[in-house]
């Protein structure tokens, strides 16, 4: 991380904003919404509270404008800059200017910008953080299109406000409230109660503890996807990863935005060729397929392109056998068997997964293949199976991986 | 094949407004060391490559160009 030169940063912990116009290209209640969730996601990992404030002067004035717009730095139509926000300070520090030129959106679409991602960018700028050189950081120069639905804070952006505020109070910062519209009105301090009408019910705040990691050694823990990847071993659940190295006897601890930033979270399936240097994530219809840390281009791509009928509409498991080069796809109580080698499904596919391997009598939530042996994970249960001999060998947890 | 010529130019000029806007880059106008300039914008460049994590040619090679042209924040990377 980077902050600006001199370090500037608000010398109080209760900052305001003001949205001063909204973009046409989405509702005034999901910009509301956007601007505030990008605000959290800084609350909660320092002392600093936000408030929102209707007229007057706040501390941070937030815009939307094209071309020209007063400052120095104009904008420059379609793509290329997107936004841009100015450290702490008075007039116009502070403040975040988007670029009505680009097409602004709520969720992250190919046809334009997540706003919630890049207001989250810019307010840290607004905060007093510069640019970050690490590729998946929030503060990192290029707009990386990921799932915003449980975004993270990356460690590094976490290191950089902190060395700015410090961390959050002992006791939670209660959730900023959104004070009711009054006209006109001057900011309201914050001990003065507001009487609130029913229909101004406080607007709460997305929670403002973010989702937690599962212990590794939860004994209830069940993971969406497991995959290989070159050599190590990789275990998905919602956005996080644990990463299991022969190379090293602790587990990581990573998220997905950390290695593949644009990839969505929460796979269903994922398994590796290992010939081809490839892990392909799968989640609902669509799949990709990724090269260490380089996404391939074209993706992501129907999984009817493999050969599934219209009726399947998502995968629960995909386990690759290096051994016969086949790769089984886990739907139901039924699976497929793909030929890597011609790139088609085999014949006489589907078949019912209890009929081939012993003792798996139900759906499968994650698959994988390591020292020639099948491990499918259902629940918090591991079911380890000799393939060759068609044989349920042992049940385990789901993390006896993890040196529990 | 070799990139034609045209193109080539205007690249080397979105370049040179990149690296001003985000590189701090200055280019001397009434420099008549024309080699200066360019060996100024090679460090630039370089300062560019070094920040992506791309390799340091300090040429205006493809992925270099690529980067400069993906959707962006307009803070600078590097400031005087």
């Amino acid at each position: 991380y980077s902050t600006f030169p001199h370090s500037p940063t608000w010398k109080k912990e209760d900052v305001t904003y003001r949205i001063l116009n909204y973009t046409p290209d989405m509702l005034q209640a999901d910009v509301e919404e956007a601007i505030a969730r990008a605000f959290q996601l800084w609350s909660s990992v320092t002392p600093l509270r936000f408030t929102r404030v209707y007229g007057g002067q706040a501390d941070i004035m937030i815009s939307f404008a094209a071309g020209f717009h007063g400052d120095f730095y104009s904008f420059d139509g379609p793509g290329g800059t997107l936004a841009h926000a100015y450290p702490p300070g008075s007039g116009i520090g502070g403040d975040a200017h988007f670029d009505e030129d680009e097409n602004w959106t709520k969720f992250t679409t190919y046809s334009g910008y997540n706003l919630f991602l890049v207001a989250a960018h810019e307010l840290g700028h607004s905060l007093g953080l510069s640019h970050s050189n690490v590729f998946g950081a929030l503060m990192y120069p290029i707009y990386m299109a990921v799932d915003t639905r449980n975004y993270q804070l990356h460690q590094d952006d976490i290191d950089g406000i902190q060395a700015l505020y410090g961390p959050p109070k002992e006791s939670d910062a209660p959730p900023t409230k959104a004070f009711p519209p009054q006209e006109p009105t001057e900011m309201v301090p914050a001990e003065a109660p507001t009487p609130m009408s029913p229909r101004e019910e406080p607007t709460e705040m997305t929670p403002s503890r973010p989702p937690q990691r599962p212990d590794d050694c939860d004994p209830h823990l069940t993971f969406d996807a497991i995959t290989t990847l070159r050599g190590e071993t990789l275990f998905f659940k919602g956005s996080y990863v644990w990463r299991k190295s022969p190379y090293f006897s602790e587990i990581e601890h990573d998220t997905i935005s950390s290695f593949w930033p644009s990839l969505i979270s929460g796979f269903d399936a994922a398994y590796e060729v290992d010939k081809r240097d490839r892990v392909l994530f799968f989640k609902d219809d669509q799949y990709w397929a990724v090269s260490g840390y380089r996404i391939d281009s074209g993706f992501p791509k129907p999984i009817q392109n493999l050969g599934f009928p219209s009726s399947v509409r998502k995968i629960d498991a995909a386990v690759h056998d290096q051994s016969t080069k086949r790769t089984y796809f886990f739907v139901g109580n039924k699976y497929w068997s793909f030929n890597e080698n011609t790139q088609s499904m085999e014949r006489g596919y589907p078949r019912k997964i209890a009929a081939d391997f012993q003792g798996i009598g139900h759906p499968i939530d994650a698959a994988l293949q390591k020292n020639g042996y099948f491990y499918f994970f259902h629940g918090s249960s591991q079911y380890e199976v000799d393939i060759k001999r068609k044989k349920l060998i042992r049940i385990m947890k789901s993390n006896s991986w993890f040196n529990c | 094949f070799p990139v034609a010529p045209e193109k080539e130019k205007e690249d080397m000029q979105f370049a040179k407004k990149y690296l001003e806007n985000f590189y701090d880059f200055k280019e001397e106008k009434h420099s008549l060391f024309k080699a200066k300039n360019l060996s100024h914008m090679t460090d630039k460049i370089r300062e560019m490559q070094s920040f992506f994590g791309l390799e340091m040619t300090g040429e205006l090679n493809q992925k270099t160009l690529d980067m400069m042209k993906q959707p962006r924040c307009g803070i600078p990377d590097v400031r005087s």
